[in-house]
């Protein structure tokens, strides 16, 4: 599908950009692009990763490259930034620019310079998927980023208790709103339930239950797979190692 | 304790004023803000709670007053906002003020003067304590917040996990930074551990062991408590009743 370009050339070589959302923060977004971008680059896709939670950058620390520093090198005459590479995914965030235990204590307009340096001076070359791991919140950043892109689509990461779709509603609103009109690819719902090593059989639903699935019912939206509570997912976002998503799995297959 | 009040006199009736903040989202700040509130209040003391998180107010939901829409009287000539009550807690939040279900898709600018008549124009009288329910992240909100009021302190809330601890450390930098410097009064670790109603004696730590405590240890903050992942916790939250520490409990005696 041809994306279809207004005045934004911003980004002429990226086939398509997926905002990856969610509303409420801790529900797993980062973690699901993440997984998202690796499953892609490893099925030959060529894959870009955009961290636009200038506040809580998160995608240094989930690919273990919280060390890279991008370079920048000039191109035509114009400084360009040179994403960082791992597991076939280019990966830029503003995580690599600032200290991690210095807070930016940024007011909105700060914030959405800071991104659209990002957006516009990266050197992404070409792709076919970018992917925009969206802040918690609905507000500057979210402007920014529909505002200088044309977007292929969104895909919304939710948890199933009523807080979460409550946030979730309100992230899919956003979208499909009349001053955004981005189409809602479809609706991740996270930490589906869990099992205890000891009791396999047995699924926790901390949670809640099915609450993603009802909501994707409720607004027309696929559900494109629902992701258990799992130890290994964690470690894998805190050691570096992102968990591709098994093709055979319920969730690898309908990405 | 008297609070220095600079040219803040804002809140001329109010002992203790304490931001609650995370950093990361998700974490569970809105729930344990709810709770010492509530375990405030039952102790005897006048509590506030206002839920500065603009983008994502879960406080209406949480204390099951979603459909209660704030009066304005007028006193001395000046129109004020009453507070919402319920369980002897005085509650505002911009969630009383729009729909549900509608995105606030707001610059930093339109946020911050939201929070600001919610501060200003509400009629909030003498309280012991006025709990403040921060956003995640560190931006405009929290500049506003700081910059027009006199904090006693501000009460951290973790999860354990390496992402969750590195945004506490940030939240944690821009209280005690020299921009802001206000009291860091503890640290909670949130989701310590799952105790499955069948292995009464195992303890899952899904999101790591003791992250919090440790984190504590090396900032030099008190460790009010560490929460366990309870489902009744999160059916408490989607059901508008707050689960009052209980006094005898480790974290309940803490507080
Ligand atoms: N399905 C899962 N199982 C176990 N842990 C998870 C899962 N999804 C996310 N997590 C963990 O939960 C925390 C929050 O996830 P994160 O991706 O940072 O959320 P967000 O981007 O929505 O703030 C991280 O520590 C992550 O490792
Ligand atoms: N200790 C806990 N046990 C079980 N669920 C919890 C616990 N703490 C928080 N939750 C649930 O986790 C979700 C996120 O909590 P919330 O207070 O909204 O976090 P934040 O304010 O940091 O975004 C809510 O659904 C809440 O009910």
């Amino acid at each position: 599908k041809k994306r279809e370009i207004n005045q934004k050339p911003l980004l002429p070589d990226v086939k398509n950009v997926i905002a990856v959302a969610s509303g409420k923060g801790g529900v797993g977004k980062s973690t699901v692009t993440a997984s998202l971008a690796v499953s892609l680059a490893q099925m030959g896709y060529k894959v870009g990763l955009l961290d636009a939670d200038i506040f809580g950058p998160s995608i240094p620390k989930m690919f273990g490259t919280e060390d890279a520093r991008p370079v920048v090198e000039k191109y035509d005459g114009k400084e360009r930034i040179i994403p960082v590479e791992k597991y076939g995914v280019k990966l830029l965030s503003i995580g690599y620019f600032v200290d991690p235990e210095d807070a930016l204590v940024w007011r909105g307009a700060m914030a959405t310079n800071a991104l659209k340096q990002l957006l516009g001076d990266a050197k992404w070359d070409d792709l076919d998927y970018l992917l925009i791991d969206m802040p918690p919140g609905t507000s500057d950043v979210h402007l920014t980023v529909v505002q200088t892109i044309a977007l292929t689509g969104a895909v919304i990461v939710t948890t199933p208790q009523e807080v979460a779709l409550a946030d979730a509603r309100k992230g899919i609103s956003m979208f499909t709103g009349k001053q955004v009109a981005v189409p809602v690819l479809g609706l991740i719902e996270n930490m589906a339930w869990f099992t205890p090593a000891e009791l396999p059989d047995n699924k926790y639903y901390i949670f809640g239950k099915d609450g993603g699935k009802k909501l994707s019912e409720k607004l027309g939206v696929p559900l494109l797979g629902q992701l258990p509570l799992v130890q290994s997912i964690r470690e894998g976002g805190d050691d570096g190692q992102p968990m591709a998503l098994n093709k055979d799995s319920i969730t690898g297959s309908s990405f």
